[in-house]
């Protein structure tokens, strides 16, 4: 699938030195390090359990590089007002993932 | 730490 990312560049680059701050071990945050991350953004608890959902596309309960782009996306977006979708569509898939 | 499968990988639910 030829769909450029959503998370334009200069955006990944903002995010991946939010994810780099976190103190990621082995390229990986466990939910423990992201989860007052998210909780500092204020949204209902309810929001960001569908933020984590769909940006822990392995279902790990941890988020690497990518899908914490993903999650803090959503939360930006869902910040602006826009609602959090209840699958994540294709052009937010990180290509890396694809 | 979180058992395989099920939606307790989810640190918010």
């Amino acid at each position: 699938v030829d769909i450029p990312w959503v998370v334009k560049p200069e955006e990944k680059l903002k995010f991946d030195s939010i994810f780099d701050s976190l103190g990621p071990v082995g390229g990986i945050l466990t939910g423990d390090k992201v989860k007052p991350v998210l909780l500092n953004s204020k949204l209902p608890v309810d929001i960001l359990g569908r933020v984590w959902e769909l940006s822990d596309l392995d279902r790990d309960g941890m988020l690497d590089r990518d899908e914490f782009s993903v999650a803090m996306y959503l939360v930006y977006r869902a910040l602006e007002g826009e609602p959090v979708p209840m699958s994540l569509p294709p052009p937010l898939v990180p290509p890396s993932k694809r | 730490q979180y058992p395989a499968g099920g939606s307790s990988t989810n640190p918010f639910l």
